[in-house]
């Protein structure tokens, strides 16, 4: 579903490049469920930005369900986004200005869904993820961890068919990542082909392979028997 | 060289009070490291917060070092921060404009360090978690976890005698959260006072005692033998 070849990622600065990716090979199944690890630089935020279509590759080339990614224009990319994708952030980036459930309302609203299905949707989604009374909050009366799992919800909106999660479990204590992490896997389980970037050997012991990289380029895969 | 007594925090939703902190009793020691754990929501950046006078009680007494932070004016407070205390943010508040080297640099300007001593002193820190070669990157040409860093080093720039660390390896591999841990014992073996939130039962592992925190109070606390 997702195919990388020979990508490279270089920022320009002054005289000096840094290779935030520096030459990845990696093709991802439909309804599979691949860990990224790595060290802290090492290039994993970079790849899945790359993977969501947020970033282009400097050289190389990136499918996603088989099209070239660099021969789409802004509005094919922002509407494949919108309605395939789902993409949970490392910082989170929710709206200052809006409540929990506007949060997560915001892909629906994107796709056109109606008021009424969109509320009822995300009030099942903040429970889901254990949000039911924060649901008026806005993200400033919210801890780290409830932020979080706001990004989470949000991200499953519009039941994505390829959810991209940058560190989903980082602010989670590690009773509230295991329901995060059943959550997940019950996704995959049911067709949602999943990437996620993670610390947390937990969360990479679910997933059928494990990408490891290292100074932006893949180190090695791991699979699980 | 902390002591909060019958400490609450209530946040007024509307009708709805929000007991973020209901009650806590606890006592650190100078010269202790202690871990604060517990659920996503329990009231642990509150508790730290409250700690390193970023907050007030609602109700309740909290000293530090002996003093009643309530009876100090704004200005006290923000003297006796920028002295005696380090903070690392859960979000890491870094400054946007400025750079790695620069961010690390602004709890030494408020202190009056002069500007030579302050830049040798911040690219010494730099060095010390691992971001020498991106002493002149900005903010958001950085990844989340060397954001992180930048924000343990800036804690780190007047040399405090009492460290508050709100989940300071949340974002970091096992390997660079292990140097960071290393770093934190380091400091606190040379008589730094530490308290540290975390998820991370290596953190923990390392205080002398764990605190652990449900629905805003103290449930209870471990000592290591
Ligand atoms: N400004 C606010 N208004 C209303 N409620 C708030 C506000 N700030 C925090 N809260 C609530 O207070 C509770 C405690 O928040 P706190 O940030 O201390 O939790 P935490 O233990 O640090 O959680 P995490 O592990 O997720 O970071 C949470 O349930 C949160 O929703
Ligand atoms: N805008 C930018 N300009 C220059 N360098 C950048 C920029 N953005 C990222 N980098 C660099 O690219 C490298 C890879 O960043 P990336 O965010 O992908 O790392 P990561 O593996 O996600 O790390 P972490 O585990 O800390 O989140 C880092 O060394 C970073 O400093
Ligand atoms: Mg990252
Ligand atoms: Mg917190």
């Amino acid at each position: 579903v997702a195919e990388l070849v020979r990508v490279e990622r270089v920022y320009e600065m002054g005289e000096v490049l840094v290779h935030a990716l520096d030459g990845v090979d990696l093709q991802i199944e439909r309804g599979e469920y691949a860990a990224i690890m790595g060290r802290s630089g090492s290039g994993k935020s970079t790849l899945l930005n790359m993977m969501g279509c947020l970033d282009r590759p400097t050289a190389g080339t990136y499918r996603l369900t088989n099209r070239d990614v660099a021969e789409l224009d802004d509005d094919e990319l922002s509407s494949l986004r919108g309605r395939t994708l789902g993409f949970i952030f490392q910082a989170y980036n929710l709206i200052p200005h809006l409540t929990v459930l506007e949060n997560i309302e915001v892909p629906m609203d994107y796709a056109g869904v109606g008021p009424r299905e969109s509320r009822e949707r995300a009030e099942a989604l903040a429970e889901r993820v254990g949000l039911g009374d924060r649901a008026d909050h806005r993200p400033t009366q919210l801890s780290g961890g409830q932020q979080q799992r706001v990004a989470i919800a949000r991200a499953l909106a519009n039941d994505p068919s390829l959810l991209l999660a940058d560190e989903p479990t980082g602010n989670l204590d590690s009773s509230t990542g295991q329901e995060i992490l059943d959550l997940l896997t019950h996704l995959n389980e049911a067709g949602t082909t999943m990437i996620v970037v993670t610390h947390d050997a937990k969360v990479a012991g679910q997933a059928h392979r494990t990408i490891h990289m290292l100074d932006g380029r893949v180190d090695r895969i791991l699979v699980r028997p």
